[in-house]
């Protein structure tokens, strides 16, 4: 646990290397530096004046798309094995819990096994789900889906995509094409897309939001595996650059390790 | 002779004869914040440029170099030997041999284990792949799906427990008479002691000839612990480091050869059955430099 009791030379040193440790990347851990020695004056406790500097950078209003659309679609997106699949068996659990009716969208048709898996969450969480198999069109199933759930009156539509590194514009292309298509069942659609995002993700994680935001417009971002040593650092650049909000935060491989994204809590297990 | 006299009246006109601390300072930044930008953990990133310092300072400057440029390429030479001067080979002794595979959630084991096999098999040998992830939903299936495009069977037992399965697997080997056994894991954290456990449990029964792990490029600062703790507990003969197809710099490699010194012995490409290649750490210096 840090602790210091004035800010000077060596606290600076020992809070960077805290900082950079987390992957927040050397740019904003300077600028952080930067505002704690202006804002620490002598009576001040520096590790308080930190934690109010991280969480600002982390606060972010958003709308929230769920409350006013029905269907709410909702894509999930993300480089390889991220935890987006996992990810989606969560939020759906969530979902069905609090009494809405979901549907899970099999659009990575393209990973072994990809469709067994989801199809095992649906199964766990009471999730319907909506698949064409190995290899079909991802554009065609989305539009399945969302088709669906408008006729039958669903509450949610999650539509899980195959990992995908953002340097292939052939699969970046896909992904805008799964939202053109979904686009002609509902214009709105999809609500919100969130980024899934690695939490032991170095600076890479930074110029992958970038690269998915100008393809797909990011909503919002889930930072998985935290419940490992990792701390995630690289959010805040996320967050500060983009201007995207972390919304959910993954702390665990079972249905219910998933937590809303709270910057204080956040930013203490940083700092510890 | 001739050209001793010119490296001195060159060394008289830059007036730069002996690298100095200050003379390389810009270079050292500039090492220092590529390093990181490259996710090197910033222990290592500390570390290296002291060796390096210490090795240079007080050395000759070369007359076609300034003392930045010097520097630079000291560095870049040094990189090369921490990431492991040549290719280091699968050292395969026992028959059958029996390959671990292990590392954190998602970072490609299941995808290496099919390619390894791929790659054995075209190289002569009778390999068997294990599901021994019992765990992740649709694991098993996801094995025996990606290992029909390397043409080598799945031995996947009773499907529930790991150490039945390998020990399992080790009697069909026998009785089919492969020669090389792909142990596939499932992801655990190394903070995880009842799934490390497992691990040590595993290794145990199946006495590997290689235990190597499997490393996402774009891992971070926090790559050493996990590496670090994986070594300590099951003593790695080596690494796997996936998705080099993306744009991650893998400063990863840095960290994870300096803090364990065990080798790289494959990187992960594609996602295709013939993604996995030798790796070649001057290729890998010149990406994580920068
Ligand atoms: N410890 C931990 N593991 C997680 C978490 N989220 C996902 N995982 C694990 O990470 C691995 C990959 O998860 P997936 O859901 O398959 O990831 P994905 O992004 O869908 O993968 P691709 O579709 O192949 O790109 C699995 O072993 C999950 O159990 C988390 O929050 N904590
Ligand atoms: N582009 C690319 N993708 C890869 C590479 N290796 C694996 N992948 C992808 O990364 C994702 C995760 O791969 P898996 O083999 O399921 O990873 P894993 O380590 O077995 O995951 P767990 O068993 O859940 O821990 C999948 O989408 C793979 O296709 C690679 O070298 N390049
Ligand atoms: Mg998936
Ligand atoms: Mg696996």
């Amino acid at each position: 646990i840090l602790k210091f009791d004035k800010l000077n030379d060596d606290t600076l040193e020992e809070i960077e290397e805290l900082l950079i440790l987390s992957d927040m990347g050397i740019d904003t851990v300077e600028e952080v530096i930067s505002k704690l020695r202006e804002r620490c004056n002598g009576k001040d406790d520096p590790i308080e004046v930190l934690k109010e500097i991280l969480k600002e950078i982390l606060v972010i209003s958003y709308e929230d798309k769920e409350k006013n659309n029905k269907p709410y679609v909702l894509s999930i997106v993300g480089v390889n094995g991220t935890g987006k699949t996992t990810t989606i068996g969560k939020l759906s659990n969530k979902e069905v819990k609090e009494g809405k009716s979901v549907v899970l969208a099999a659009c990575d048709t393209f990973r072994a096994a990809a469709v067994d898996q989801l199809k095992i969450w649906s199964d766990r969480t009471g999730a319907s789900i909506i698949s064409q198999g190995q290899d079909a069109d991802p554009a065609a199933v989305a539009f399945d889906a969302v088709s669906h759930a408008k006729s039958k009156n669903k509450d949610v539509v999650i539509i899980d995509t195959a990992g995908r590194l953002h340097t292939k514009s052939n699969l970046m292309e896909e992904l805008k094409k799964i939202n053109r298509v979904i686009k002609k069942g509902i214009p709105e659609a999809p609500h919100d897309t969130w980024l899934v995002l690695d939490s032991t993700t170095g600076q890479n994680g930074l110029i992958q939001a970038k690269k998915f935001k100008e393809t797909v417009d990011l909503t919002g971002i889930i930072l998985t595996k935290l419940d490992g040593t990792a701390k995630g650092g690289i959010a805040f650049a996320i967050v500060k650059e983009l201007e995207i909000p972390v919304r959910y935060i993954g702390l665990g491989e079972g249905v219910d390790d998933l937590k809303e994204f709270n910057a204080e809590d956040f930013v203490n297990a940083l700092i510890s | 002779s001739i050209q001793n006299k010119l490296n001195r009246a060159f060394k008289v006109l830059s007036g730069k004869g002996r690298i100095s601390e200050n003379n390389v300072k810009d270079a050292v930044k500039q090492v220092k914040l590529s390093l990181l930008e490259a996710d090197v953990n910033y222990k290592v990133v500390k570390e290296f440029i002291n060796d390096i310092k210490t090795e240079v300072l007080g050395e000759k400057v070369l007359s076609s170099f300034s003392p930045d440029q010097q520097f630079i390429k000291i560095v870049n030479e040094e990189l090369i030997k921490i990431l492991g001067e040549k290719k280091v080979d699968l050292s395969l002794q026992n028959r059958p041999a029996k390959i671990m595979v292990v590392g954190l959630q998602g970072s490609g084991k299941t995808t290496s284990c099919a390619k390894l096999a791929y790659l054995l098999k075209k190289n002569g040998k009778n390999p068997l792949l294990v599901a021994a992830d019992v765990y992740r939903p649709a694991a098993i299936d996801q094995l025996i799906q990606i290992s029909k495009k390397a043409d080598v069977p799945v031995f996947t037992g009773d499907k529930k427990n790991p150490i039945k399965i390998v020990e399992g697997a080790l009697k069909e080997a026998v009785k089919n008479i492969n020669d090389v056994i792909i142990f596939d894991t499932a992801g655990r954290l190394h903070v995880d002691e009842k799934m490390m456990d497992e691990l040590k449990k595993i290794a145990k029964i199946t006495k590997p000839d290689e235990i190597l792990m499997v490393i996402d490029a774009m891992t971070g600062q926090d790559a050493v612990n996990s590496a670090k703790k994986f070594n300590e507990l099951l003593e790695l003969s080596g690494f796997i480091v996936t998705k080099l197809d993306g744009d991650a710099r893998g400063g990863v490699i840095l960290s994870i050869r300096y803090i364990t010194e065990k080798p790289v012995k494959f990187v992960g490409l594609s996602e295709k059955i013939d993604g996995l290649e030798a790796f070649y750490p001057d290729r890998m210096a010149g990406r994580i430099l920068g």
